[in-house]
Formats: structure tokens, sequence, C-alpha cells
């Protein structure tokens, strides 16, 4: 996959490097000439350039490339104006990010639909974590349903998914257990790994520090994150 | 649960109106007057002070909070005195924020433990979404499992999930399914909303536009997250 990413701060840089890491070709675009060069051997390609400049973003392979994600944000002007400017040059899939409610009006009305908020969703994501007293991660689902990560509640401890059982009891499925794991490492010697451990079985006993992965309806779920 | 954000910009702000709408009681802190005028209203308490100042910071109820974040990002050396002056203040539950490699280092190892990466961890969940085709969304899981969101393949589209076999024939476990599901609203008028089925029977039929949620070994997963 071919991808153009305006803008190298921290959103940017992580992103263009990750990408770059997953085997896709990446061209970096930043006006900050320090920035590009800090990030030349690491992407396929970094440009320093304006990205408001027409007669210079002109110049890149807009519609040769898979997607062409602004990653420009507290410069909310500069963010819209690229956005406008790579709209006016038929980029296929376009990516905004927006900082504040009107940056994203802005975006929205000139038809982007996809735009991230980095630092709204992990802000999100961690209020929710603190919100459910034992709630470790969650996955966002539309509607009322949810997928959460939770301590194992006290009273699990000790007995199987067979004794316990979460449908009719809980209305939840646990998907998965997340456990420590010991293993021998080429030495001979012991270590533990934090993992998953499958699809469980209905014997399958819960330990004190399991951590549940489930599905249920968002009240059920929260329940048993609550315990 | 009583909060202290330092730092009230957008993970900051975010983080503490979301909390404050969760029905937690939370102070925010910020050197900028502006900032705490404006979210006055959205907050139990906003307060204007410089974080890394011990006289003002010793002020605050930090033995009496259940968790103090600091939400300063760019400012790297204020995130970083901040965390040092609520350590030496011991309040009880430190998160965080972190920026660059230096950054997280200091921070831990002046012992705290939880810290946040924003944009990083944004920029990391797009890049996995851009990197699996049909991906939508994904859980992280660690070690080899992973949850995730994908657009039905083709093949599957009029099968039963009896004939499909998943488990048998595709190694995954299905844990629920998204799809657009007619509504009347109060006036009569028929609507669309996008919801999470539930539990899915063996008979369930999959329909064109589906996303389905599924569970398995990463390899399992992506090869249906590429069909
Ligand atoms: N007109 C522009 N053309 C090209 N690059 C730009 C332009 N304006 C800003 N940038 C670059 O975009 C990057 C992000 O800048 P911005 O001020 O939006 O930061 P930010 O919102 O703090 O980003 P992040 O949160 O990702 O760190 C910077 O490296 C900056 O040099
Ligand atoms: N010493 C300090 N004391 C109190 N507040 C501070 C201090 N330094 C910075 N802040 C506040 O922290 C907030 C975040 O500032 P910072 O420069 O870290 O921005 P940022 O990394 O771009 O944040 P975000 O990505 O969340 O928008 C700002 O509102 C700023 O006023």
């Amino acid at each position: 996959m071919k991808a153009i990413i305006f803008g190298l701060g921290n959103f940017g840089r992580s992103l263009a490097v990750k990408l770059t890491n997953l085997r896709h070709e990446v061209i970096g675009v930043d006006s900050n000439l320090e920035t590009v060069e800090d990030l030349k051997d690491q992407l396929t390609i970094a440009i320093c350039m304006d990205a408001t400049d027409e007669r210079a973003v002109k110049t890149l392979p807009l519609r040769d490339v898979d997607v062409a994600i602004v990653a420009i944000g507290e410069n909310e002007g500069a963010s819209i104006l690229t956005a406008a400017l790579l709209k006016k040059l038929n980029a296929q899939h376009i990516i905004g990010r927006a900082i504040s409610p009107l940056h994203q009006t802005v975006l929205e009305s000139m038809g982007i639909s996809e735009i991230i908020h980095p630092e709204e969703d992990s802000a999100e994501r961690l209020a929710l974590r603190l919100n459910l007293n034992k709630l470790v991660d969650s996955f966002d689902l539309p509607g009322d349903y949810s997928i959460i990560e939770t301590a194992v509640p006290d009273h699990f401890i000790g007995k199987s998914i067979a004794e316990i059982q979460p449908r009719q009891n809980y209305q939840v499925n646990i998907i998965t257990i997340i456990r420590k794991v010991p293993k021998i490492n080429m030495i001979g010697a012991k270590y533990e790994v934090i993992e998953v451990i499958g699809v469980p079985e209905a014997d399958l006993v819960f330990l004190e520090k399991d951590i549940l992965v489930i599905f249920g309806a968002n009240k059920d779920v929260q329940k048993l994150a609550e315990e």
C-alpha cells in the first residue's frame, strides 16, 4: 500500500514509521527540515514541503497513492487548507484530523468522512477504564453491547467455567482469558509471559490474577466489571 | 471517584469533561487562565495554577483523590516536573503522559508505571486498520490472538453460520455481527441503525454489509481480514 502523510508531529510520525515497518511505501511530508532529516531513514521518503502550497503538493504522486493522511493537528488552519487542497487535487482516500468541533465541522462539510481525533479518542478510552473499577480495556461496539477486559471477580476464583455458567448466570460470553503462563527459555531458565489462552474449555478454572475478555450487553458487562 | 487532571490541552480537557459527565468529581488544573475559564462549567472545579509550583500544588487535596493524571504533553519538562512533584507529595495513583521515548524513560525511572501516549496509540490503531484491508478496528490482546472487526468476506454472504462453520474451517470464533437494522421511530417513520446483533444463532445468515467481530489466532484472523 502507498501512503502520503502530511505533518510528522507525534501522531503523524508514529503513523508513518509504523506503516513503513509494516512494509508499506510511505511518503512523509513536513515543513520543518529538522523533522524531515530525523525521519529520512525510517520512512520510504521524507520531503520538506509546505502542505498548503499547491504548486509543491501538485508534484506529489497523489493519484498514485492509496491513502493521503493529514496529520497536522494544532495548526488547524494548515490542517484544513491541506485537506481542501487534497480534495481539489482529487486524492482518492483522504483521512483528516480534527482538534476541535469547529475543525471537525469544516472537514465534514468538505466531504471528508474519515476524521481522526487522537487525543480525544485516547482520553475517552482512559475515562472508560477509570470509570469501571476492574476494567482493563474496552472495545468500541455500536449500540448496547461491549467487549471488555476485566479483572476476574473474586468469587469466580477457584471455580471452573462450567460451575460459573457465565451465559446463564451473568448473560456474558467469555471470549478468552489473559493470564501469566510459565515458560522455559532456551537455556532452561523459567520465566513468565502474559498470554491469551485461546478459546476456553468448560473445565478451565479461574485463577487469581486472570483477566477475562467478555462480550455482552453493556449493563451486564459493567456489572461484572464493577464487582 | 475523585480525580485531579493537570494540563487541560486536547487530551486533558477531553478526559476531564468525559469523567465529569460519567459523574465523577474532577479538579482540572491549567496555567492558562482562558483555558480554565472555558472549562469552569464543565468540570467540578477548574483551577488556574502552575502544576510545577510546589507551594500551589500542595494546596490541592492530593491524599484525598483516587487518581492524579498529568495530561501535560508537549511541554515535556513541565510534564516530568509535575509527575515528580506528585510523587514527592505522595499522590496515591499517578498516571503520566509521555511524548517521546526519553520522556517515557524518565517517568518510568521515577516509578510511574502507568503512562499514556495518546497520539502514538491512535497512530498505531490507524496503522493496523490501514494495514489489513477489510479491518474496521482491532482490540489489543497480548500474545498471538486478536479480536478484530472485519468486513464480511464475499463468499460468506447468503450463507448461515452453520454452513460456514467458522471454527472448523477458519479457526475463528465469531463473537457477534454488526449490521444495519431497520427501526420505526415514534411517529411511525422508518430509519436504520447500526447495531450489534448480540450472540449469533447458528442459523444466522450473513448479509452484504455485515461487519464480523471475530476472535482467533493472529494469522487466522488476518487471513479473513485480507479476503
Ligand atoms: N503547512 C504545513 N506544511 C507541512 N507541515 C506542517 C505544516 N504545518 C504544520 N506542519 C507540521 O505538522 C506537524 C504537526 O504539527 P502540529 O502543530 O499540528 O502539531 P500537533 O497537533 O501538536 O501534532 P501532534 O499532536 O501529532 O504532535 C509538525 O511537525 C509541523 O512541522
Ligand atoms: N506548568 C504547567 N502548569 C499547568 N498547566 C500547564 C503547564 N504547562 C502546560 N500546561 C497546560 O497543559 C496543557 C497541555 O499543554 P501541552 O503544551 O503539553 O500541549 P499538548 O501536548 O499539545 O496537549 P494536547 O495534545 O493534549 O493538546 C495546556 O493547556 C497548557 O496550558
